[in-house]
């Protein structure tokens, strides 16, 4: 019996606009 | 007994495996280093492919830290370059064209069996095993719209300051310019011309290029139906403004003309196959402007006749252009005051928007619909030239 496939686990991702805060805020952070 | 051990070779998977070390080289050498030109004898959209299939690897070997990060630093990548190439028509079309292949590619491979229908038994073996992307392909859908609004902001801008004269300044058709206005030039080429003027065969030689640079680039055709029409609206909207505005326009030789240029302009769209009914919808109120320039407007039948006729320009519209309206050859006659009354008493019951001007600004929302690939991973070949040998092909 061939075994069932295993169910894909969902990658929770951020918003583009979360992304945007994000890299502005690693910006202002960076020297 | 000396026994010999075969090698079998495996075959290409369509997978990439990469150090995760090396992944802000991939990122570099993919995306921001990458010129369009680097790519142009090869697949369409190759980056997209070469993206997906170090995706794959990841997802293969169960590692989310590894697929979080390649998909964060390119998109990460994409924005930043397409931040850096504002105003840069090519870079955009590219980078729209391998964004929505990416996405393309995250659907027909993710195992959803809706995305799934036109695959080959091979490339339902290329799905995704582990991870489901689902939110990653809304992330990819939104950098795309906001890439298709670079492109048409940037279309738009090139073209602006060719359409009023390309449509209603400049003429190839002889005899049909009145006194005062044949001294000017039809052959002023924008390169060897005055900034200012603009001939239409400038004007569609420009769409000729972004057409030819989005479908080198592997953009789909639906999208590129889209911005067509984005930038007919465009040409519709500035031209007709223009009419509105303007006394030394409204004449039947101006109209004559602009029905000329619209049936080069239709030309081209059945030349590339884009004549379709939401296209030619965009540039139909400048059509029946200028047909409203040309047609008789001495009689009541006459009235009737361009009410029927004129069903997409609002009454403000005709009203004004019928004012505007300057005869300028012997044969034509101004329009008479009963005349226009006419025409406002038979188009008083009608509903329309009282807006005498075209938003220039509108743009149509834009879809994205799901194309997927007849090409197979396991086929694709990355060039030496790409700088790539760091990729371990699995």
């Amino acid at each position: 019996l061939r075994p069932l496939p295993r169910p894909r686990v969902l990658l929770k991702a951020p918003t583009l606009a979360e992304m945007e805060e994000m890299n502005l805020f690693e910006d202002e952070d960076s020297p | 007994r000396q026994v010999t051990v075969q090698r079998k070779e495996k075959d290409f998977e369509g997978m990439l495996e990469y150090y995760k070390e090396d992944e802000a080289l991939l990122v570099r050498m993919l995306i921001s280093d990458m010129k369009p030109q680097d790519v142009s004898a090869t697949v369409p959209c190759l980056p997209a492919y070469i993206l997906f299939m170090c995706i794959r690897h990841a997802d293969y070997i169960n590692d989310d830290q590894k697929v979080h990060s390649l998909l964060t630093s390119t998109i990460n990548a994409i924005k930043k370059l397409l931040k850096k190439n504002s105003e840069d028509f090519e870079m955009t079309s590219f980078w729209l064209a391998n964004t929505s292949r990416l996405l393309h590619c995250l659907k027909q491979y993710s195992g959803e069996e809706a995305f799934m229908t036109q695959n080959t038994p091979k490339q339902n073996e290329h799905c995704l095993k582990n991870f489901d992307l689902a939110e990653y392909r809304q992330v990819l859908s939104d950098l795309s719209i906001q890439i298709y609004q670079q492109l048409v902001r940037i279309a738009e801008g090139m073209l602006q300051p060719m359409i009023v004269s390309a449509m209603l300044e400049s003429g190839s058709l002889t005899g049909v310019k009145p006194l005062g206005y044949r001294n000017r030039s039809s052959s002023v080429d924008c390169d060897s011309g005055t900034p200012s003027s603009y001939t239409l065969e400038v004007l569609i030689k420009q769409l000729g290029q972004f057409y030819t640079l989005m479908s080198d680039h592997g953009l789909d055709p639906e999208i590129i139906q889209q911005v067509v029409r984005q930038l007919f609206y465009c040409i519709n909207a500035v031209s007709l403004n223009n009419l509105l505005l303007r006394k030394d326009v409204c004449s039947w030789s101006t109209g004559m003309q602009l029905r000329y240029n619209i049936s080069q302009m239709e030309e081209w769209l059945r030349g590339r196959n884009l004549h379709q009914r939401e296209v030619m919808i965009t540039i139909e109120p400048l059509i029946q402007a200028a047909q409203l320039l040309q047609v008789k407007k001495k009689t009541s039948q006459d009235a009737e006749a361009i009410c029927s006729m004129c069903n997409i320009l609002s009454m403000h519209q005709i009203v004004k252009i019928l004012n505007l309206y300057t005869p300028l050859n012997e044969f034509e006659e101004r329009v008479t005051v009963s005349f226009i009354r006419d025409i406002q008493n038979l188009l008083q019951g009608r509903t329309e928007n009282n807006q005498l001007l075209v938003d220039t600004k509108h743009t149509f929302p834009v879809l994205f619909p799901y194309t997927p690939s007849a090409l197979s991973l396991e086929t694709m070949h990355i060039p030496a030239s790409l700088n790539l040998d760091f990729l371990v092909r699995v």
